[in-house]
């Protein structure tokens, strides 16, 4: 059975895509089977993986409209690509029993990865509570500024939630500070207030400030692919590590 | 009567709350009556002006269970504050009929502002569309790379929607460059890409990369109290400039 992990934040613009195709690129090139499962109807994991429309997607899988089939992106890297139909996600379904379900349901089938990455919206709706509900561990990213950090404690409260009313097994994996610069004195005072309150939840691998991260996308390739010794590649494959080691304990 | 605009992309993180405070501070500091519209459940903009939690919210006002009052946070400046409930209303209120024009109605009797700024989170669901059916115009703020750009067009056609069949006054006042470094050559790309795409719609300010504007929230001070000589201050003063210019045509 795959071990499944999203990355969720309310926040918006704190590194979720880009962490959750980039973990999945190291796994992948570490030999393991992996799926990306975007759920953000904005579509940006799907895109920054090279694919635009797809029949087959997140909303028509939830919504019983097709079975489960999944996209072959490379070399043991699979998508199950979002769609904007996702916006109307959350009004359609909220009457539906036990509507936080059916993203597990889905996934049950899937025989042939190791690992599924989640990408979440930056929203604690249905489709997020669907994420963590089918999840074994969830990874929050944040960036070392005042806003990111304010509202963790409320994604924390609510994922505990799901943890005790319908996913016992669901954990933080860990805090991930993106984006961070040892030279802005904002960077380390936030990186202090975050381990804190997180103490050894913060992963200790720190993705640094690097535009090739930001340049990636666009080419449709991983950042192990665009730009193979940036500081993104460095950080993302210990980051990798990191992860692995935490999955075998 | 206000003039109402609204700080609008479902992109995350793209500087929607800081603009919208800066530029509302900027309008106080030159004597215009200004009222900051709080309407994302992780009330940053009420956060960065120093406001935690208020009886009197967004939430309860456009539910009817309070009349409309609000904070007088500095000279000149007013908030109606965000709160956490909030993250309900899309789905309390999808079956009332007329739900786009809660906030239209809710703001109508406000006398003593001359401008309405509303924030709003990261998504185009139903507080959005009460923002653009309230709204004269709105600004999108972005950031010169290729995800923030990737959703604009979807934006653009739900307000086009909107103007068509809610709010025939609505229209775009503009699109604003933010977090932007010439020295980069991803951010120089992506400009001129939007330039092309939105021709003189794209203000002419763009705002800079600038550390003060993600220091000033925790201070609870507006950018040109906290860092007055800063980029940041310069260029949101600029960017006002601008706006009121295209108000007064
Ligand atoms: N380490 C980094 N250094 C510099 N830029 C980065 C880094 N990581 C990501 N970026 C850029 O920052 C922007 C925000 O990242 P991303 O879109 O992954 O965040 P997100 O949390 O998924 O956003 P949303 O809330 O909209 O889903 C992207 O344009 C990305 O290219
Ligand atoms: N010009 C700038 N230079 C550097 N940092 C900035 C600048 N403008 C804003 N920031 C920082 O970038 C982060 C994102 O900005 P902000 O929270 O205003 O975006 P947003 O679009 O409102 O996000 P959300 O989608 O979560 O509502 C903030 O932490 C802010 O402090
Ligand atoms: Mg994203
Ligand atoms: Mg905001």
């Amino acid at each position: 059975k795959a071990k499944i992990i999203s990355f969720i934040n309310q926040k918006g613009g704190v590194t979720k895509t880009t962490s959750c195709i980039s973990v999945a690129s190291a796994m992948a090139r570490k030999g393991l089977k992996v799926l990306v499962c975007d759920l953000d109807q904005q579509c940006n994991a799907s895109a920054s993986l090279g694919v635009l429309e797809a029949e087959i997607n997140a909303y028509s899988v939830l919504k019983g409209q097709c079975d489960l089939d999944i996209i072959n992106v490379t070399d043991n890297l699979y998508l199950l690509p979002a769609s904007n139909d996702l916006a109307a996600f959350d009004l359609e379904m909220s009457s539906e029993p036990g509507t936080e379900f059916l993203l597990k349901e889905a996934l049950q089938p899937l025989k042939q990865v190791d690992v599924i990455l989640i990408d979440c919206s930056p929203s604690l709706g249905l489709l997020t509570l669907n994420a963590l509900t089918a999840s074994d561990s969830y990874i929050c990213p944040v960036l070392p500024n005042h806003l990111s950090v304010a509202g963790m404690s409320k994604l924390v409260e609510i994922a505990d939630k799901v943890q005790r009313r319908l996913n016992p097994r669901l954990s933080l994996l860990g805090v991930l500070l993106s984006q961070f610069n040892s030279r802005k004195i904002l960077h380390q005072d936030t990186a202090s207030v975050i381990k804190a309150h997180f103490g050894d939840k913060l992963f200790r691998t720190v993705i640094r400030e690097n535009i090739s991260l930001a340049e990636a996308p666009s080419s449709g390739k991983s950042i192990f692919d665009y730009a193979p010794q940036s500081n993104g590649a460095i950080d993302y494959m210990n980051l990798t590590n990191e992860i692995l080691e935490k999955l075998l304990q």
